[in-house]
């Protein structure tokens, strides 16, 4: 070991064990995490090529096969509490997005929370089995977070019982959600409702866009990458065009809204459903902000205790960088930063599996402010990891420039949770409606 | 803020709104404020983190009403006074974020470690002022002599924390191939393995690229 830093952990006034146990929430969750990761880190299957040497199609054909052996270790070892499941996940790919991100995170929760009892017989185990893999397509090319501005229609044929979705413009075409490029074969496609002249606004559609068999896209789908990206590089980020795709009735996503036979639309019993998905995503945000700044000032604040420069006492022997007022300045208080998004991350969660309980018994009265609050608290903690991040990573010289450091994949990989899930601005727009209202 | 303004009793994290009387949430001349912060004392920061919020929350929503008043509709006045709205959520954000991190030193037992954290969220919270100093002078809620006194206390906390540097890190306790940094890797021996890493580039696969074949020699002979 090196003996500055060495010297730095013998020097400090604490126990490390202790404080790492407060971070994961207790010893025994310290104990589980360290499990997870030994069994995915020591396992042959995830071994990997260092991804800075690969092309962007090696990165992902790499991350697409660490998936599919995922996929069968989490059923091997029957991991089956969503935030094991994250942990397990993200040390398989090293905290970087993997092409079935959204086929896990959006496309079978959605099944869950919006398909009724005959969808789900029909569309839940195959895709459990990864026979369907979806996607979750909301975003399009030319409209983003507010959602009444997407162009997509899905217009319901009372004479075939089918709706008929298209892609009216190039803007309408959807863009940008992951796996929607090469790996998915169907999609929940969000689309404005038409049915008996009347627009209802947005609802969701399972959309099959390949052969299940030959994953060759299905007549009337234009599907395909969206191309090289700041980051990202292990996940095919789509785009679908559809050009009057016919599907049946029976796809639409009916567990709250319905469209009878007959074309009659009957409304969801509460607008605020899709709230608690929202709040949901949001928080693993939040908790998203604190892992990335923690990352960075450990790389950032171990390379300033062993890294000497420069001089503080005229003709003593170069200082290590950490000795500098300056240095410190930089580090210390994103440090604290780091710590502080780790309690607000906990405290999210706790909220709201607190409160989900209430929703689920139809008591919404605390989700408003938690929906105000989350996403203030996404906007405002990943902006300020974000610049955190690139701080950290100028803090360690013209290191900081090479992919070695790991710091330019963290910050290209880190800084679409400003955008995605909510563009931050309008994020805290949403917030400032709520205390203007309050 | 309308709610509050209206007699409302708010519930949940904005009942702040509620508590403070509007004539002190006004910004005022500093002269006239009594300034009584101990800025070493978390509580009394996370109380003008709180007055900051109510009072930028309140400038916010008084934009809108001027706006309204130029006879302009709701939705023009709410874009008309966008920035204010986001700096009122921003500093809403940043009282909730000072006020969970000192909730949560209640928690934390161990006396050597609740000693360093509190250090951190002293540091935290005191950067933030540092930050947005304007605020918290425009609003009468903090002196000049109280933030250069905060600067010092900084400085202090800097060094206070330097020992500890290292040790907090690795309390993140990430695995060096989470990580993925031959800069931050536990063992701090960086520059052997940053060597080693380098040469394991593609483009040392051979000690002379196929580059200089197929271009630069036949470039000299053409010159």
């Amino acid at each position: 070991m090196n003996a500055d830093i060495l010297k730095e952990r013998q020097n400090a006034t604490f126990d490390v064990e202790k404080l790492t146990n407060i971070l994961d929430g207790g010893p025994e969750l310290t104990k589980r995490r360290r499990e997870i990761e030994s069994m995915v880190l020591n396992d042959p299957d995830f071994m990997e090529e260092d991804p800075n040497f690969l092309s962007r199609s090696e990165r992902y054909d790499q991350a697409v096969r660490k998936s599919a052996q995922m996929i069968l270790k989490l059923r091997e070892y029957g991991i089956a509490d969503p935030e094991e499941i994250y942990c397990y996940k993200s040390t398989v790919h090293l905290g970087k997005p993997e092409p079935l991100d959204l086929h896990l995170g959006m496309f079978l929760p959605t099944l869950l929370n919006q398909a009724n009892q005959e969808q789900m017989d029909r569309f839940f185990m195959p895709s459990w089995n990864l026979e369907i893999i979806g996607t979750y397509a909301q975003t399009e090319m030319g409209h983003g977070t507010h959602l009444r501005g997407l162009e997509t229609t899905a217009t319901y044929d009372p004479a075939t019982q089918e709706f008929v979705l298209n892609s009216p413009t190039v803007s309408s075409i959807k863009w940008w959600p992951g796996g929607l490029g090469k790996t998915s074969n169907h999609a929940i496609v969000l689309a404005q409702l038409y049915t008996q002249g009347n627009c209802h606004g947005l609802h969701a559609f399972i959309v099959p866009i390949r052969d299940m068999n030959t994953h060759v896209p299905l007549p009337g789908i234009v599907v395909g990458d969206i191309g090289p990206k700041f980051g990202f590089d292990e996940i095919d980020n789509g785009y679908l065009k559809m050009e009057n795709v016919r599907i049946p009735r029976e796809n639409m996503l009916m567990k709250y809204a319905k469209v009878e036979p007959d074309g009659t639309y009957k409304k969801p019993p509460s607008a605020k459903l899709t709230y608690g998905t929202m709040v949901f995503i949001r928080s693993m945000i939040v908790g998203e902000s604190a892992r990335a700044l923690s990352k960075a000032s450990t790389i950032a604040i171990r390379y300033s205790a062993v890294r000497h420069q420069s001089e503080i006492r005229p003709g003593e022997p170069e200082p290590q960088i950490l000795d500098f007022q300056t240095q410190q300045y930089k580090l210390f208080p994103l440090l604290a930063t780091a710590y502080a998004f780790i309690f607000v991350g906990q405290y999210m969660k706790d909220t709201y599996s607190r409160i989900s309980g209430d929703i689920n018994q139809g008591d919404f009265s605390e989700l408003p402010e938690l929906h105000a609050l989350s996403a203030g608290l996404k906007a405002f903690t990943t902006w300020t990891a974000n610049a955190a991040i690139e701080v950290c990573r100028m803090s360690c010289g013209g290191h900081g420039y090479s992919r070695s450091s790991g710091l330019p994949d963290l910050y290209v990989n880190f800084t679409p949770t400003c955008t995605y899930e909510g563009e931050n601005t309008v994020m805290m727009l949403q917030t400032a409606r709520y205390l203007v209202k309050s | 803020y309308q709610q509050a303004k209206a007699g409302q009793q708010l519930s949940g994290i904005v009942s702040y709104l509620n508590e403070t009387d509007h004539r002190r949430v006004q910004p005022q001349p500093v002269s006239a404020r009594p300034t009584v912060v101990d800025i070493n004392d978390l509580a009394s920061l996370v109380e003008i983190y709180k007055l900051r919020a109510a009072i930028l929350v309140g400038m916010a929503a008084k934009s809108i009403q001027q706006e309204l008043q130029h006879r302009k509709n709701q939705a023009d006045a709410w874009n008309n006074s966008a920035i204010d709205l986001v700096k009122a959520s921003d500093a809403h954000c940043h009282y909730v974020v000072v006020k969970l991190f000192t909730d949560k030193l209640g928690e934390i037992g161990d006396t050597a470690v609740h000693s360093v954290v509190s250090s951190l969220a002293l540091l935290y919270a005191l950067h933030g002022i540092t930050v947005n100093s304007g605020d918290f002078l425009q609003a009468g809620l903090l002196s000049v002599p109280q933030v250069l006194q905060i600067s010092v206390r900084i400085k202090e906390l800097l060094s206070q924390l330097r020992p500890n540097a290292v040790a907090l890190v690795d309390s993140f306790d990430i695995h060096n191939k989470k990580l993925n940094s031959v800069l931050g890797r536990y063992d701090g021996n960086v520059y052997e393995n940053m060597f080693e890493w380098a040469r394991r580039s593609p483009l040392n696969a051979t000690e002379v690229h196929e580059s200089f074949y197929k271009y630069l020699k036949p470039l000299r002979s053409k010159l």
